[in-house]
């Protein structure tokens, strides 16, 4: 299975000996157009591709890691001020903050809103993501995708390397993901929920990164037109200020 | 394994039978 050193070497336009030299880690700085050409050897997707840079860079470049770093009241407020499902995530995908529709959403009946949450951790370990999660498969690929490239932007921060340890030592689907060189997908893409009360929640997320910041991710679900997920958010919120009264 | 030999060896070991040619 697979292609040989060789050939990927033939393809990129480098000799045998550099190629091994980079895949065994024995080679400082590797410069950006062998990375390209690597990439194309490979048939790499352009997230493959743009992985192998990040990995590349030397760790100066590199994004600073300063773990949980407590998020700024104004990135709470941020959270709080969309109407779509919204979260403030660190570089381990602990969720640090939530708006209400958010954790409506995601909380298991009966549990408490503010309990300690990290997504990927969830998906893998908490049975309740298998009720939750229509596709489990897909958010199991979608959660180790963004992951590995949190792991790659924080190559020092204990939490995310401690929840990679973690995982590889609890999960046999986790281990069977991480073994791959997936990373598409990592930052958007529709998925779906099957809330056990509000019914079909249908959504599309996108995240975004305040720059220059502490790695901090805001990530959004926001409701596809058309399929009846607006009327779950709706019927949470009503359900929730109904208890709330 | 999270560093770029070990993304490098994954991507060539994944590759499909179809495009080795």
């Amino acid at each position: 299975p697979g292609l040989r050193r060789q050939e990927v070497a033939d393809l990129a336009g480098v000799s045998l000996d550099y190629y091994t030299r980079i895949e065994q880690g024995r080679v400082g700085e590797v410069s950006p157009a062998v990375l390209t050409a690597l990439g194309r050897a490979l048939r790499a997707t352009p997230e493959e591709s743009a992985h192998l840079h990040r990995l590349a860079a030397s760790p100066a470049r590199r994004r600073s890691s300063r773990a949980q770093a407590p998020a700024r009241p104004s990135l709470l407020a941020l959270a709080d001020s969309f109407a779509v499902p919204a979260a403030v995530l660190t570089p381990s995908l602990d969720v640090v903050a939530a708006n209400l529709v958010w954790r409506l959403l995601i909380t298991p009946p009966g549990q408490s809103l503010t309990r300690d949450k990290n997504l990927v951790r969830d998906h893998f370990l908490e049975p309740y993501a298998r009720v939750l999660v229509a596709d489990w498969s897909l958010g199991a690929r979608a959660g180790v995708a963004g992951l590995r490239v949190q792991a790659a932007l924080h190559p020092h921060d204990e939490r995310v390397q401690q929840l990679v340890q973690e995982l590889l030592d609890r999960s046999e689907e986790f281990r069977r993901l991480w073994s791959m060189p997936d990373v598409d997908g990592s930052t958007h893409g529709r998925h779906r929920l099957l809330h056990p009360r509000a019914g079909q929640y249908t959504y599309d997320y996108e995240t975004l990164q305040p720059p220059g910041d502490e790695g901090l991710i805001v990530t959004l679900f926001s409701p596809v037109p058309g399929t009846g997920s607006q009327e779950v958010l709706d019927t949470l919120l009503a359900e929730h200020h109904r208890g709330t009264e | 394994g999270a560093g770029l030999g070990a993304f490098l060896r994954a991507l060539r070991n994944r590759r499909r039978p179809e495009d080795v040619g």
